[in-house]
């Protein structure tokens, strides 16, 4: 699964997910990166969330519109959020997986509980990373 | 206003023992050039929804990363896809599920957002309206690569031994009648 998020020069957020599935899968499943507020969301009063991982626990779970929810209504930051949901609520279910997480002030936080993530980002003050492992 | 952006490309077990010095710097290399790809065009003041339309075009169009080419084969050995893209300023979004026939499938799940009044579209019909929309199509053969074709090869060998070994134990007393 590949996805990004980005904030644009008018300050509008984007998510989006692109995906083969899971391999040897049957019978027509879908994983969550279709699935909007659980492999994507975004909402320019809380957050842009792209996921990866296990879909069936993101679909349930609800993870990407779960965590704009708790920046949204808790006033959490994306880092706290991001935590609570991915390593509290997905990983209490053996749930896993990681998102990337921006908010409309350029803030960037990319979350997982699995051993690596392919991951990279450019910051608001174009700093750029590239990682995969913990 | 600052402009941003993050990309990912699965995540899992995923460590630097599973990888050679050569399998990393290829990863690592495709990560930049999409993530670059991306915050060029929100440099050139492009809209949040272009610069994520872009990056993932990069890794769809990449055989390192299971979407686009290089996703992975289903039980029956063809690939089926899935998409979708969300406006923040809207909230408008779009997806396809379960496509077979579009080489950039986020493209299709931007289509879905901006040229029908649906939030997804699925299977064949996905692939109808994606054609409709002008947007690029292929055989779904252009998805495949040997590394996808093994993967596939030992997770039926795995899952075929697991049945068996389930089966076995239902019927461990059959000799009994």
């Amino acid at each position: 699964t590949v996805g990004a998020v980005a904030l644009d020069k008018q300050g509008n957020l984007a998510a989006g997910t692109s995906t083969g599935g899971m391999t040897a899968k049957r019978w027509g499943r879908i994983g969550d990166a279709p699935i909007i507020g659980a492999g994507t969301f975004a909402d320019n009063t809380s957050c842009a969330v792209s996921a990866t991982g296990h879909g069936e626990y993101f679909i349930r779970y609800q993870v990407a519109a779960d965590i704009c929810a708790r920046v949204k209504y808790q006033g959490k930051t994306i880092e706290q959020a991001g935590n609570e949901v991915i390593n509290g609520v997905l990983n209490a279910d053996a749930g896993e997986g990681g998102v990337i997480i921006l908010d409309s002030k350029g803030n960037i936080s990319m979350p997982f509980n699995s051993e690596g993530m392919y991951r990279a980002s450019i910051d608001k003050n174009g700093k750029v990373s590239v990682q995969i492992y913990r | 206003n600052d402009i941003a952006i993050a990309i990912h490309g699965g995540a899992g077990t995923i460590t630097r023992q599973s990888m050679t010095a050569e399998q990393e710097a290829a990863y690592r290399a495709k990560l930049e050039e999409a993530v670059k790809a991306g915050y060029a065009r929100l440099q050139q003041g492009a809209s949040s929804l272009e610069a994520v339309q872009t990056a993932i075009n990069v890794m769809e169009d990449s055989e390192l990363f299971n979407a686009g080419k290089g996703a992975v084969f289903t039980w029956d050995e063809i690939h089926e896809l899935d998409a979708s893209i969300m406006d923040g300023r809207t909230r408008a979004a779009g997806s396809v599920a379960g496509v077979t026939q579009i080489k950039n499938p986020i493209n299709a799940a931007r289509a879905v957002m901006e040229q029908s009044v649906h939030v997804m579209l699925s299977g064949s019909g996905a692939d109808a309206f994606a054609r409709e929309q002008g947007l690029d199509m292929v055989d779904n053969s252009y998805f495949d690569t040997p590394r996808r074709r093994e993967a596939l090869r030992k997770a039926k060998a795995k899952m075929i031994k697991n049945d068996h070994a389930s089966l076995w134990q239902q019927h461990r007393d059959y000799k009994m009648g």
